[in-house]
C-alpha cells in the first residue's frame, strides 16, 4: 500500500531535521504510481503530485511523528481537501413557494441514473418529502417499465408518457407534482453522449424549462481516463450542482471521483453502494480517500 | 538516423501519457513505452519514426478478430456476461441481429431474473430483431431459464442460443457462483455448452476491467471481449493488457445504441483510436 511505500522511503530520516528534495521526489514518483494506478486522470495526478512536493519541501520533521507518517497526513489531507467537502443534503422546496424542488439526474449511458433516481426519492420519503418520479427516458427499451417497477417496490407515483419529447414529459411532470401534492421531483434522463450534440441540447431544454435546483452528474466508480472529458463537456452545457457516485460496491479505487472533482469543481453529494434501493450514502471524502491512496 | 540513438526522457513520457490517457493501465503504458524506446534505439529510426512504432508495438499484441465459434454439430450456446451497465443486453441484441442477418437461426434467453424491467428490456430487443426471447417468471432461478433455453435449443434445432445475463461485480463471490452455476447448467443441457463466454466491457472503465476480466476468469471460462460504447471518446485500451495477462481476445465492439451498431474488432482501427 501507498502509506507502506512512503513510510519506508522515510524511514532513513530518523533523527534529520526535515524532509529532503531527494526523499520528497522519490515520494512523488509512489503517489503520482499509485495515484494512476486508481484511475486518477493522468494530468489530475501531476498537479496533485507537484503541490504535495511543494507542501512537503522543507517542511519542519514533526518531532512526534516518524516523516512518513508526517508524509502521508499530508497526501491524505490533501486528497480529502481536493475530494471536500461534503455537501450531503439536496435542495429542498421552499415552504410556500407552491412550486416542487426539481432534482435533474444526467449522465453517460449505464453509470446508474435510473436506479440513482429511485435511491433518491426513497430517502426524500423518509424524511418526509413527497416525491414524484419522473420516467424522462423515452428512448431505452423498458426505461419507464425500469423505473415504474422500482417506484412500486417503494410505493412512490413515477410519471411518464410512453412517447413525446422528454422536455414535455418533464413540463407535463411538474404539472402533475402540484396536482398530487408532491414537493420533489425527479427527471430520471436517458443516457447519452457528451459528443452527441441534439441529445446535449435536449438536456440543455428540460433544464431551460424545469428549472432544476439540483442538476446532479451520476458517474461510475469504474470509469477511467477518457470520463473527466464528459464530464467538462456536460459541465459546460448544464449548471452542475453536484456530483453522484455510483457503484461503490465495487473494488475499483475510483480515482475518477477525484479527476472530475478537480476538473468541474462541483461537490460530490451522494454514493451509490450497491443495487438495492437502501444502498446510498453521502458523500465521505475521508473513505474515498483512503481508497484511492490505497 | 544511426543505430544506438536513443529516445529522450520527454519522448518516452509523452509516449506513456499517450498510453495512459486511452486506459492502457499504468504497467502496460510504461512497459509499451520501454519496448518502443528500445525498438528505437535498435533500429535507428528517426523520431518521425515513434508514433509508427508505437502503432507495430502495440498491433504485435493484438490477436486478429474471430466471429464466434460455432459448435460442430446441435446448437452453439454464448453467454453474455459482465459487470452492471456495461452494455450486456444491447450487446446481446446486436449479437441475435448480426447472426440472424447471416442466416443463423437464433434465439435468446433472458437470463436476468433480478434486475427491474431486464426481461421486458430483452424481450422488446427479441422483438424488434425477430428472434424468440425465452423467458420464465420474475425472480426465478436463472440457471433455471438457461436450461430450458439450452434444451429447446436443441430440440428446436436452433443454431445459435444467446443467453444476456444480470449484471453483477465480480467482489460478491455468491453471483460470481451463481455464474459458474449457469456454466455447468448449459454444459449438462448442451454438451460442450457454453462455447463462447464473452464479457462485456464498457470502453469508459480505467483498470477496474483488468480485475473485472481476471475475477470472471476465474469463475468461467471467458472466450472474448465485447468492448461496448466505442463511439464514445474513450478508448479502452485496458484490452491489450487483458490480451497480455489473460489471453482474452476482443472479439467485437460497439458503436452505438441501434441493434445495427456491432462492429468486429478491428486492430488496426482500434489501435489508431489509442493513438489518437
Ligand atoms: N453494484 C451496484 N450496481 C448499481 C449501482 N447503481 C446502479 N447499479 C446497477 O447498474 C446498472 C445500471 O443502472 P441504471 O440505473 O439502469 O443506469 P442508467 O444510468 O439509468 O442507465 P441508462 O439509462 O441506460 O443510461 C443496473 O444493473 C443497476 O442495478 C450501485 O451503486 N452498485
Ligand atoms: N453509446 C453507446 N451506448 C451503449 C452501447 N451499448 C450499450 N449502450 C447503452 O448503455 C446502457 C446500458 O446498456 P444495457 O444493455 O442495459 O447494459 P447491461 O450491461 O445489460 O446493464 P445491466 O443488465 O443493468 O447490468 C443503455 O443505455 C444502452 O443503450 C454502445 O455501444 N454505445
Ligand atoms: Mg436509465
Ligand atoms: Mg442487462
Amino acid at each position: 500500500a501507498l502509506s507502506g511505500r512512503l513510510q519506508e522511503i522515510f524511514k532513513r530520516l530518523r533523527g534529520q531535521g526535515h524532509l529532503t528534495e531527494a526523499n520528497v521526489q522519490e515520494a512523488a514518483r509512489e503517489i503520482r504510481k499509485a495515484l494512476l494506478e486508481a484511475d486518477v486522470h493522468y494530468k489530475v495526478a501531476k498537479e496533485f503530485v507537484e503541490d504535495i512536493a511543494r507542501r512537503a519541501a522543507g517542511q519542519e520533521v514533526l518531532s512526534s511523528v516518524t516523516p512518513g507518517q508526517q508524509f502521508v497526513k499530508v497526501v491524505y489531507d490533501a486528497m480529502v481537501a481536493l475530494l471536500g467537502p461534503a455537501v450531503p443534503s439536496l435542495a429542498r422546496a421552499v415552504e410556500g413557494a407552491g412550486s416542487p424542488a426539481v432534482w435533474m439526474m444526467v449522465g453517460l449511458q449505464g453509470a446508474g441514473k435510473t436506479t440513482t433516481s429511485a435511491k433518491m426519492a426513497k430517502f426524500a420519503a423518509s424524511q418526509g418529502q413527497k416525491p414524484l418520479l419522473v420516467g424522462a427516458d423515452v428512448k431505452r427499451p423498458a426505461a419507464i417499465d425500469q423505473l415504474k417497477t422500482l417506484g412500486k417496490q417503494i410505493g412512490i407515483p413515477v410519471f411518464a408518457q410512453e412517447s413525446g419529447d422528454p422536455a414535455g414529459v418533464c413540463r407535463a411532470a411538474l404539472a402533475q407534482a402540484r396536482t398530487l401534492g408532491c414537493d420533489t421531483v425527479i427527471l430520471d434522463t436517458a443516457g447519452r453522449l457528451h459528443i452527441d450534440a441534439p441529445l446535449m441540447e435536449e438536456l440543455v431544454r428540460i433544464a431551460h424549462d424545469t428549472k432544476p435546483q439540483e442538476i446532479l452528474w451520476v458517474l461510475d466508480a469504474m470509469a477511467g481516463q477518457d470520463v473527466v472529458n464528459a464530464a467538462k463537456s456536460f459541465g459546460e452545457r448544464l449548471a452542475l450542482t453536484g456530483i453522484v457516485l455510483t457503484k461503490l460496491d465495487g473494488d475499483a479505487r475510483g480515482g475518477a471521483a477525484l479527476s472530475v472533482k478537480a476538473v468541474l469543481g462541483k461537490p460530490i453529494r451522494l454514493v451509490g453502494t450497491g443495487e438495492k434501493l437502501d444502498r446510498f450514502e453521502p458523500f465521505n471524502p475521508e473513505r474515498i480517500a483512503s481508497r484511492i491512496l490505497g | 538516423g544511426g543505430a544506438g540513438r536513443s529516445l529522450d526522457t520527454a519522448s518516452i513520457e509523452s509516449l506513456e501519457e499517450t498510453l495512459l490517457a486511452a486506459d492502457c493501465g499504468v504497467r502496460a503504458a510504461a512497459e509499451i513505452a520501454q519496448k518502443v524506446a528500445q525498438a528505437f534505439r535498435a533500429s535507428g529510426a528517426d523520431p518521425g519514426d515513434v508514433r509508427a512504432l508505437l502503432r507495430q508495438e502495440i498491433l504485435g499484441r493484438l490477436a486478429p478478430p474471430r466471429e464466434l465459434r460455432f459448435a460442430p454439430s446441435g446448437p452453439t450456446v454464448a453467454l453474455v456476461v459482465g459487470v452492471n451497465g456495461t452494455g450486456k443486453t444491447t450487446t446481446v441484441a446486436k449479437l441475435a441481429s448480426r447472426y440472424s442477418a447471416s442466416g443463423k437461426k437464433v434465439i435468446v434467453a433472458a437470463a436476468d431474473t433480478f434486475r427491474a424491467a431486464a426481461v421486458e428490456q430483452l424481450a422488446i430487443w427479441c422483438a424488434r430483431v425477430g428472434v424468440p426471447c425465452v423467458r420464465t417468471q420474475e425472480g426465478g432461478d436463472p440457471a433455471a431459464v438457461v436450461f430450458d433455453a439450452a434444451q429447446a435449443a436443441a430440440s428446436r434445432s436452433v443454431d445459435l442460443l444467446l443467453v444476456d445475463t444480470a449484471g453483477r461485480l465480480h467482489t460478491y463471490h455468491h453471483l460470481m457462483q451463481e455464474l459458474s452455476k449457469i456454466v455447468r447448467v448449459a454444459g449438462k443441457a448442451v454438451p460442450g455448452a457454453p462455447h463462447e463466454v464473452l464479457l462485456v466491457l464498457d470502453a469508459n472503465g480505467g483498470q477496474n476491467a483488468l480485475a473485472q476480466a481476471r475475477e470472471f476468469q476465474k469463475a468461467v471460462q471467458v472466450t472474448g471481449v465485447a468492448l461496448a460504447k466505442m463511439d464514445g471518446t474513450a478508448r479502452g485500451g485496458i484490452c491489450v493488457a487483458i490480451q497480455d495477462e489473460l489471453a482474452i481476445p476482443v472479439l467485437f465492439v460497439g458503436t452505438g445504441e441501434t441493434a445495427e451498431d456491432l462492429a468486429p474488432f478491428d486492430p488496426e482501427t482500434y489501435v489508431d483510436g489509442l493513438l489518437g
